[in-house]
């Protein structure tokens, strides 16, 4: 899903 | 992972154990703005608010836990660490940072990947990070002084960013599936081009083993 692949950087 | 995303959060490790180790050393802060750790420190909470709900990866996790506590504990020092607060330069440290988080909260409503609390949330620390260095680099013109550590400390803040935008780049070749992600590259690249400037100072002094000083 679209969120955590977008939140996967720091 | 890759090289350049790896190189750019040791980087940005690298910048933090640069400025606490000066305050814990020399127990120091001259040259550092609080105001501009306070605005990381915000940066750090409002996006690492999923440690507890969403578990990426151990390095993930631990360098959340590593970028929150310094932050937090930097601004702790300046704040009321009775020998370090007293080179605290708060006369010139005086850029208002409160003009800073209302616009970035804002534009994070209106402009945001979804509607949600975490979003944008996560939406408001980006921007709030892209522009969290104006009040270290404006006290750095201010006062004129650049000791090594600070010239160190946002050199190393800028690599960051710069290697971040190669991590994007070299992602964006080699994933597959990885989705663009306008919002997070044009704050991305607006934080960069801050600090342009300083690099050019900040190497051209190198160059001529000068110290470091920013034109008016």
């Amino acid at each position: 899903p679209a969120t955590e692949e977008n939140h996967d950087e720091l | 992972m890759n090289i350049f995303r790896l190189a750019g959060d040791m980087t940005h490790l690298m910048s933090i154990v640069v400025l606490l180790l000066k305050m814990h050393t020399i127990k120091s802060c001259a040259g550092i703005s609080l105001k501009t750790q306070e605005l990381y420190a915000l940066v750090f909470i409002t996006r690492y608010l999923d440690i507890f709900t969403d578990f990426v990866s151990l390095y993930n996790t631990v360098m959340k836990i590593f970028f929150l506590g310094t932050s937090i504990s930097i601004v702790w020092y300046m704040r009321y660490h009775k020998v370090v607060k007293q080179s605290y330069d708060k006369d010139h440290d005086t850029f208002r940072h409160y003009f800073l988080i209302l616009p970035c909260f804002l534009l994070a409503l209106i402009i945001n990947d979804e509607f949600t609390f975490r979003e944008v949330l996560w939406t408001f620390s980006l921007y709030l990070e892209a522009v969290a260095i104006i009040p270290q680099l404006v006290l750095l013109q201010r006062t004129k002084n650049i000791d090594n550590l600070t010239g160190n400390y946002v050199f190393f803040l800028g690599a960051y960013r710069g290697l971040y935008i190669l991590n994007w780049i070299y992602r964006y070749f080699t994933d597959s599936h990885y989705r663009r992600k306008g919002i997070t590259w044009t704050s991305g690249i607006v934080q960069t081009l801050l600090y342009a400037d300083f690099f050019y100072y900040y190497i051209r002094s190198w160059r001529r083993n000068e110290r470091l000083n920013l034109p008016a």
